[in-house]
């Protein structure tokens, strides 16, 4: 039998830890709320001036845990 | 945030301040010291002016908090948000607060109040924050000597802006 594939687990930080992340740092504005997380993600990882894939990389990942002002990046 | 004059900004150069609570982190005089030398940065290259009042109501209001502290913005422990800080404005606007929950110091151990109240009262006087890494308003916290502390050029340009320069 094949085995089974298991899905990848996409980070190692919680996925709600993260949305939390996004929502209070890079707001999103009322007309595109149905921006995917990737494209916060991009959002986020272009502010920073990351690699910007999308995705939650370990460069990604470090920014999110670091101690920082509680303010937006953006401008809501 | 944006208003279709410009940013916010105080439209005066006299500003109060005025300190609500302190933290057990450091004795008074130290707090004190750090918040005069965080305002003094700003000071130090604009127009701007800073008079600690006791009594009546300041522009700039400072707290050390846990937790939910009333504006709705609550603070999540040690670690993560260390602060933050309204713009200008009435009531609320230009108050600066502390997460109570950090080991606040004056060196390079734990997190050095001098440096994030520095970058709270860039809030506090109209600035977002910078993407230029090494910026004091850059979001992120990392130390830095406070003793051979200079105010950034993209902090200096940003201000300047807003509030022009310090006559000589």
């Amino acid at each position: 039998f094949p085995l089974q594939v298991r899905p990848q687990p996409w980070s190692s930080l919680d996925p709600e830890k993260v949305k939390g992340y996004l929502d209070k740092f890079f707001p999103t504005f009322t007309k595109a709320q149905n921006l995917s997380i990737e494209e916060r993600i991009k959002k986020m990882q272009k502010f920073f001036h990351l690699t910007v894939t999308g995705k939650l990389d370990t460069e990604t990942e470090k920014i999110l845990t670091m101690p920082r002002c509680g303010m937006p990046d953006v401008s809501e | 945030y944006e208003t279709s004059s410009g940013p916010p900004k105080w439209e005066k150069t006299q500003l109060t301040y005025k300190i609500l609570s302190y933290t057990p982190d450091l004795p008074r005089r130290k707090v004190d010291d750090a918040i005069r030398r965080a305002l003094m940065v700003w000071s130090d290259v604009t127009p701007l002016r800073f008079r600690r009042v006791y009594l009546r109501q300041a522009d700039i209001e400072i707290i050390f908090a846990s937790g939910e502290h009333g504006d709705g913005y609550p603070f999540d422990g040690k670690g993560g948000t260390l602060a933050h800080a309204f713009d200008p404005g009435q009531g609320r606007g230009g108050d600066a607060h502390f997460d109570e929950d950090e080991k606040w110091s004056e060196i390079d151990q734990d997190v050095n109040l001098f440096l994030v109240a520095a970058h709270e009262f860039g809030h506090s006087l109209g600035l977002g924050h910078s993407d230029v890494q090494g910026a004091l308003m850059y979001p992120i916290y990392s130390y830095q000597n406070p003793e051979t502390f200079r105010l950034p050029a993209d902090d200096r340009r940003r201000i300047q802006s807003l509030y022009g320069k310090k006559s000589s």
